[in-house]
């Protein structure tokens, strides 16, 4: 299937740590 | 021996690659010359590391423009996918810039990235924000115009996203209407 994300999803990775 | 959750480590993935690109309007070169690609991403966690990187589009010189397209797509009319297209257009007043620009590109951006669109998501080009004195644009650019029932599709949700009131309404124009236009408004072929 499509990979969709709502808003919420995304905007909670706004501020994450980066990835390592 | 510890067992590391794998959503600590490994990055969203997103349904397409996009590609960031940058206008300055600089008029001693050409058109094509003056657009820049910025980056490229596929995840949610490099769209947030490009956009937290970057100027809003609030801070950006009259004449600037951002667009972000899915890869391979050339943000220009010219190119293949955009050639029988058109585009959903918001059209920003001076005060806009300062109370909505910035959130309704953002809020753009997740619409696309997020593939907001259901299954007419594909029938999605990429969008732009215009930078200009006399007024912002925003818009999303759809493959086909003739495609009724993605356009619409597209046109309904997008207008619910960015909280446009039931009262107003928004157009979709075709490039080829826009490119041939005479006057400063090209005419509409579909309103939400």
């Amino acid at each position: 299937g499509k990979r969709q994300y709502n808003r919420d999803f995304l905007l909670g990775f706004q501020f994450m740590p980066a990835c390592v | 021996q510890e067992i590391v959750n794998p959503e600590s480590y490994i990055k969203h993935p997103l349904q397409n690659s996009w590609s960031l690109w940058f206008f300055k309007n600089d008029k001693s070169k050409t058109w094509q010359a003056n657009l820049r690609l910025i980056s490229k991403f596929d995840t949610v966690e490099d769209f947030w590391a490009l956009y937290n990187h970057i100027q809003l589009s609030s801070n950006l010189m009259s004449g600037c423009d951002y667009s972000l397209f899915k890869d391979g797509i050339e943000p220009m009319w010219e190119d293949e996918r955009n050639k029988r297209g058109g585009r959903w257009l918001m059209t920003l007043n001076k005060q806009q810039r300062r109370l909505d620009l910035d959130r309704f590109w953002l809020e753009t951006l997740l619409c696309l990235v997020g593939e907001a669109f259901d299954d007419h998501s594909d029938q999605v080009c990429g969008a732009v924000v215009n930078i200009r004195t006399k007024g912002d644009k925003i818009a999303v650019w759809t493959a086909d115009y003739e495609n009724r029932d993605a356009v619409t599709h597209i046109g309904r949700v997008y207008k619910e996203r960015l909280g446009i009131p039931m009262k107003m309404t928004i157009g979709y124009q075709s490039h080829a209407d826009t490119a041939t236009k005479s006057g400063s408004t090209t005419k509409n072929k579909f309103v939400v």
